[in-house]
């Protein structure tokens, strides 16, 4: 069966691209197939594992998904490249409920192939991250230790709670990752203990450390596992990868 | 004149949100009568000034916008808070060119009375932000000191391109900002020779390093000007300001 996760947070900037394109790497060097998709018009998550951008974004061309899909560097990791022309991210931002569904089912129905789907997805709640939530088995939420990343999140949470109540797919919460963690800051400490008590389990134990070779990786078009496998990155995004194994959905 | 700027980039996480704040509370600190408007359904800027979000956005509600103004601890500086809720959120993102028009006239008549204006807006190139652009007259981009955050960079030219052509005020390069600038980093120096390199002239010779003092500040509600006036991120965005004075937009 497949596993989808969808890697979400409206705030800007906390790591969702990164985790994505980590955690889909962690997946397939565990040698299974895994599918990147693309959601978000910025393409990070495509020129991150060394690919470009296409014309015209997958989810809007009327063919079968599987023939759009490109292989990467790494055995087994597969992408859904994303696409930067505005009108593709302006007619998936303002997509009626059954545009949407015709995405959702698009997207379904090509990904059956694989053993896991990791979906980065823009910073925002509107309809695009919406789509891509009701895709999903499983949404993901990165959070950094800092202040304004708290603030957003029980407006995050209720939108959750609302595609679970309404989505034909059963979404769970596959947990809350904290990263750019530095244990040396007192703000960190502070966020790590406020979203521990108000969460509790869902947290994932496994944090990534702030490291600057994470932010160097994407510069050379690979994951941080390849351009530096047994840095203080890599090693805890292979560690989250073992605790989603051990936690069956 | 008013002088409205708009503090905008796609890019998640680079500092919007902490520059509106200071760049704004610098302003009202030299004696000049300054408007902060929150754009962004997230409202950061409006806590982090030590408000609160308002149920329904000011720009959404009939009333003159004067009526809906708040003062802040600093003397001089005012806020337009922002709202959470959706549906506000909704309706603001997919705003028709009209609807979008009066949004433009609603705030340029309601900010006449301010020597500044500082527009805070999501991590988006949506109508929110475009409507953001319409209704100023400089643009300033913060950009971190990243690889992803190059990328973006051309969309988002092309999108004010487009706007300076269409839109009824002048909007003009405010300037690019280069963000939690870490000199040790490789990565740092890189970013930013391409970006002066790429940009010349329209680069601030300010830099803002990166300090925790800027990101523990908004946990007490103030600008780091008003919660470590001594710091390094505080001194940076004074400079800043002298550098906006200096440069006749
Ligand atoms: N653990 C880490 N250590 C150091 N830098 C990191 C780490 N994780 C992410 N970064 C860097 O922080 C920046 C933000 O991360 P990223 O782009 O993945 O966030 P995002 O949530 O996808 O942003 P957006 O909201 O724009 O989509 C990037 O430049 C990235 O390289
Ligand atoms: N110079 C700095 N030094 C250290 N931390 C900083 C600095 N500037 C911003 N930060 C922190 O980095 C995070 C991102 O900044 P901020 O929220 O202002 O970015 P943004 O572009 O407004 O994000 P979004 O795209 O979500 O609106 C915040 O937690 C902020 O406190
Ligand atoms: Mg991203
Ligand atoms: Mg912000």
């Amino acid at each position: 069966v497949t596993r989808t996760f969808c890697i979400a947070n409206q705030k800007g900037g906390v790591g969702k691209t990164t985790t994505a394109i980590n955690l889909a790497t962690a997946f397939a060097l565990a040698g299974h197939a895994t599918l990147l998709v693309d959601l978000d018009p910025q393409c990070n998550a495509t020129s991150g594992v060394g690919q470009r951008p296409v014309d015209v974004h997958p989810l809007l061309v009327g063919e079968p998904l599987r023939q759009r899909v490109v292989p990467t560097e790494v055995t087994e990791l597969y992408l859904l490249p994303g696409s930067r022309r505005a009108r593709d991210a302006d007619t998936l931002a303002h997509a009626d409920p059954l545009q949407a569904e015709h995405v959702v089912e698009h997207l379904t129905e090509g990904t059956q192939i694989f053993d896991y789907v990791v979906i980065d997805s823009p910073p925002s709640l509107g309809r695009l991250t919406q789509t891509a939530l009701r895709a999903s088995d499983e949404v993901l939420m990165p959070i950094q230790c800092e202040y304004f990343a708290m603030e957003g999140l029980t407006q995050m949470i209720e939108l959750i709670r609302d595609i679970m109540r309404s989505s034909q797919r059963q979404l769970a919460f596959g947990g809350i990752l904290l990263t750019m963690y530095d244990h040396h800051l007192e703000l960190t400490q502070e966020v790590d203990e406020q979203v521990r008590d108000f969460f509790g389990e869902i947290v994932f134990s496994t944090t990534i450390p702030r490291d600057v070779l994470v932010s160097e990786a994407p510069s050379h078009g690979k994951s941080v596992l390849e351009y530096a496998p047994r840095s203080r990155g890599a090693r805890a995004y292979i560690e989250l990868c073992m605790e989603i194994f051990d936690s069956v959905s």
